[in-house]
């Protein structure tokens, strides 16, 4: 069970790196990006998605916010690249 | 809302769409009858108008296709990203792109084209991506509801910031008909003003002039004003539903308040007041009342009152009391009898209207002073 739940957290990471470079101008520098700390790249931009979206602010991979990425929408991005 | 960096948007007009193929998932013509209702939806709140183009180069081009497809942002497959379109400009600007790999419907199942179409052609107009969850032009797709109008106050706020409003003049409208395709649907043709069997849906005060409801039009006049002003009612209301069975204004609050069937709502200028629309039974009117003949705020008291058939309600806004029970409205306002359409104050007289008839009647002196025909207002 551990490990299932091990994958789902990065298929969900692999979903939420797409995302966030498809439309919120993320891009990838190195692995110090993934660090998930409050103040790393990647927190910065989630919190900046989920601002946009009208989410709850947290930097977390949350499942509102999951929930939310996953919905079909328009392929243009959310903040000009 | 908000628009692209720069603000670009087109600088005419009138504009031409082609679509260039089409998704095996429907009929060419409900392709293009979606199409077509989405850029109707645009054009009833704007000064833009919309021609099909069959052969040469338009301004919007629109295509479906699937995974890579010649431009910077492939698709990816079902689900996802379902479309996207590009800013107004040459060559590419204002093309738009369905992703064929989604199920393409007309129905509330798959992918709605026209809701999905309108968002694009918000963008091919210079519309970003909304923060609004509720605009059209926030960028995640909710399930495609007909019922609802799908512009929302954001959505129009941000085109009009581009382009204006709609004409509201009925010359204006004429001429922008000559540019319209000719198997377009007529506008319903309004009633002549000066007609001696003109009758009225409903007429309240509106910030000043005196607006006169008839199906899906409106005229606008001021009381010492010979010119009237024609519109249709809903490129000032959009999410309105054609009709109006009654309507009144607060001038103090610069509120006027719209009724149809058994539902109202408030509206302040051309902008709908959140929360609406609400059922007229949170007034105070009981549930057998459906629908209201006619209403007015009768200033000098702080009144409102509601005409329902031959009988009325009376809702007093100081003490916010509405009456237990309907009284008659001949023993109220004598020699005014049975159902009437509308009413209105304007000055010191009320002015009720009973099909092609309209009496004047003051109210100091509790009683009707002249028989007026419908048309008084219009100076025939």
């Amino acid at each position: 069970f551990p490990a299932d739940m091990r994958q789902k957290k990065e298929e969900g990471i692999q979903f939420i790196q797409i995302y966030l470079e498809n439309y919120y101008s993320f891009t990838k520098d190195g692995e110090s990006a993934f660090i998930w700390k409050n103040n790393s790249p990647i927190t910065k931009k989630i919190k900046e998605m989920q601002e946009f979206l009208g989410l709850e602010v947290t930097g977390k991979l949350d499942s509102n916010t999951l929930d939310l990425i996953q919905q079909p929408r328009c392929g243009f991005p959310d903040v000009a690249g | 809302f908000s628009t692209f960096a720069g603000e670009p948007k087109w600088a005419k007009k009138v504009l031409k769409y082609r679509i260039l193929n089409y998704t095996p998932d429907l009929h060419p013509a409900d392709v293009d009858a979606a199409i077509k209702k989405a850029f109707n939806i645009w054009s009833s709140v704007t000064p833009l108008k919309f021609i099909k183009e069959e052969r040469d180069h338009a301004d919007i081009m629109i295509s479906f296709a699937a995974r890579g497809h010649n431009d910077f942002i492939p698709f990816d497959g079902p689900g996802g990203a379902v479309a996207h379109a590009y800013a107004p400009g040459r060559d590419f600007g204002g093309d738009a792109h369905f992703d064929e790999d989604e199920t393409w419907t007309i129905s509330t199942e798959g992918t709605n084209l026209f809701y999905v179409a309108l968002h694009e052609f918000g963008h091919s107009l210079g519309l970003f991506h909304s923060k609004d969850p509720e605009a059209l032009m926030y960028p995640i797709y909710r399930k495609f509801d007909p019922s609802v109008f799908p512009l929302h106050q954001d959505d129009i706020n941000g085109i009009q910031h581009l382009y204006g409003r709609s004409p509201n003049t009925y010359s204006d409208q004429r001429e922008s008909a000559e540019v319209k395709e000719p198997d377009e649907p007529k506008e319903p043709a309004l009633p002549d003003t000066c007609s001696p069997d003109l009758t009225f849906d409903a007429v309240t005060t509106f910030r000043g002039e005196i607006m006169f409801f008839k199906d899906t039009h409106f005229w606008r006049k001021h009381p010492s004003v010979r010119a009237v002003d024609v519109g249709l009612i809903s490129s000032f209301w959009p999410r309105l539903p054609p009709g109006v069975d009654a309507a009144y204004e607060v001038p103090e609050k610069d509120e006027t308040v719209l009724f149809k069937g058994n539902e109202f709502w408030v509206v302040r200028g051309d902008r709908i007041l959140p929360g609406y629309p609400q059922k007229i039974y949170v007034l105070g009117l009981p549930k057998d009342v459906t629908k209201i003949d006619a209403a007015f705020y009768n200033r000098n008291k702080g009144e409102i009152y509601f005409f329902i058939v031959d009988k009325f309600w009376s809702y007093n806004k100081r003490n916010r009391s509405m009456d237990r029970k309907p009284r008659q409205i001949r023993e109220a306002f004598p020699g005014i009898n049975g159902k009437i359409d509308a009413v209105f104050q304007h000055k010191n007289f009320f002015y009720f209207f009973h099909g092609r008839k309209q009496f004047e009647f003051d109210p100091g002196k509790k009683r009707v002073t002249r028989l007026l025909k419908t048309n008084f207002w219009f100076r025939c």
